[in-house]
């Protein structure tokens, strides 16, 4: 059964689509089909594929505004079991050209459970905000990875997009659950981060067995180091893997990617 | 006369809070009456300085629903030559509230207008959006600075981000200037950071004698590389000079502040 994750943070700027995209591209390196879903109007993961959004024919908009729309026309290859399905940067509008259909929420769920079980994972990146793409990233998904920094400033955050969550429990994806959070672009060395990354140990712990979606929810290692590699490669149009094989930035998202296929696999 | 600035970047977590809190610091340390304005309903810069967001009577929040409201009464001190007039969570709400007030991308600019010569500097915190809140900071300016990290996913916010600008000046602030790019959390030592820097040195180069707010903008040097202790004195609601006046951070928000403060006082 294919895995529909989520991506979010509404802080910008933490690493998620840089998480999405190399993580969706070390599934497919171990041969797992998968889907990436850009759902920002900043179209940053697509242009890290190289798709240029503004060339684009067909894409995630056309999903939103069309719930007849097929969306298989919309998905690109990228490489060997890697597909995207790209943003456009007009999608902007969406949020407010959407904003009285009462089926917005659920257009994404509805085109992405229509492609059965052709992708074994869905990695949708969302946007740096709390609106309709998010949501709808939200009600589409099984699972939420959220990506992270290790700095006081970031921990302020949690809290409202834990709220979020459930809210989306709560009412349009019951079942929907936070799976963990992503530390990138982290510096191992200070002491600042290990605190932080303390209080997030211990606020997750704390957490299990309570009637939250996020009682199932751990810090993952390893940690994503700070990489310029990773900064890089997006002007390249390329995944670290084909562009810094060598890179801690490519050691650690393989890494990351190992011990979440083997958490899927056992269960 | 008053300085007012606008410290705005749409992109999340550039460096915008960390920016306008110790530049403030350095000006106020400088001998220089200095204001910080939190524009953002994350109320960062008004943890960053030790002022709990949801423990203020009052706050931009009151500037922004009612024109009569007394903008002094909101000011607190902070340190000798520092104040704040502080961001409240709530104010997340006003763009919507006051969506239908005819005047309220001038409301700040009226109260701020109303502290006359007060302060010799307002440094404005906008929030990472285009909404109501950072355009109540550009109208209210007199120059913009744009924090932002050399990676080439944040060069693609950049044509917006001026866009933006161009709309204001066209409008509610025609004497509006960009005076520059300040360059966050830099690693001097590679080659992507060079290449992103030299990028945007001729972007502005080419700008010179155009009809375009950003005909005088440059990228001020030193650039503020990245050091930890940034990230951490927020957790200890104080400016870097407090917490660790030796860390580069120190060294580099201090040399900065003296750049800007030599080419205004020249002016
Ligand atoms: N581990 C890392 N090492 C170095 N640079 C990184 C790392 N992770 C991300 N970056 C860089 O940091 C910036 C922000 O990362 P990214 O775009 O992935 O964040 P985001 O959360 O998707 O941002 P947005 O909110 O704008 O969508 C990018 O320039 C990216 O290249
Ligand atoms: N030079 C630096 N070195 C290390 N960390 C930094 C540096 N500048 C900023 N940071 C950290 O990076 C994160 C983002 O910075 P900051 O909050 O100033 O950005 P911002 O643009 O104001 O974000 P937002 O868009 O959320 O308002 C914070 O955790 C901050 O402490
Ligand atoms: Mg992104
Ligand atoms: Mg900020």
């Amino acid at each position: 059964p294919t895995r529909l994750i989520a991506l979010m943070n509404q802080k910008g700027g933490v690493g998620k689509t840089t998480t999405t995209v190399n993580l969706s591209a070390a599934f497919a390196r171990a041969g797992r089909r998968t889907l990436l879903v850009d759902l920002d109007p900043q179209a940053h993961a697509s242009l890290h594929v190289g798709v240029d959004p503004d060339g684009v024919e067909s894409s995630v908009y056309d999903v939103m505004l069309d719930p007849a729309f097929d969306v298989r026309s919309a998905i690109r290859v990228v490489s060997d079991n890697l597909s995207i399905l790209p943003a456009q940067t007009d999608m902007a509008a969406a949020e407010s050209e959407l904003s009285s259909e009462q089926d917005r929420f659920i257009r994404l769920r509805r085109a992405l459970e229509s492609l059965g079980d052709t992708y074994e994972f869905v990695m949708m990146d969302c946007p740096p905000s709390l609106g309709l793409l998010t949501i709808s990233g939200l009600a589409a998904a099984r699972e939420v990875l959220i990506p992270m920094q290790a700095h006081f400033l970031a921990l302020q955050g949690v809290g409202k997009l834990l709220e979020t969550v459930t809210l989306v429990t709560g009412g349009i994806n019951p079942r929907l659950l936070v799976s963990g959070v992503i530390l990138c672009a982290h510096d191992p060395g200070t002491m600042h981060a290990r605190e932080v990354v303390s209080d997030l140990d211990q606020f997750f712990d704390s957490a299990r067995g309570k009637q939250v979606p996020w009682r199932h929810a751990r810090v993952y290692r390893p940690a994503i180091r700070r990489n310029i590699k990773l900064a890089e490669c997006p002007s390249y149009g390329r995944t670290i893997f084909d562009y810094a094989p060598e890179a801690s930035g490519a050691v650690d998202y393989a890494a990351l990617a190992g011990v979440l296929l083997a958490d899927w696999d056992a269960m």
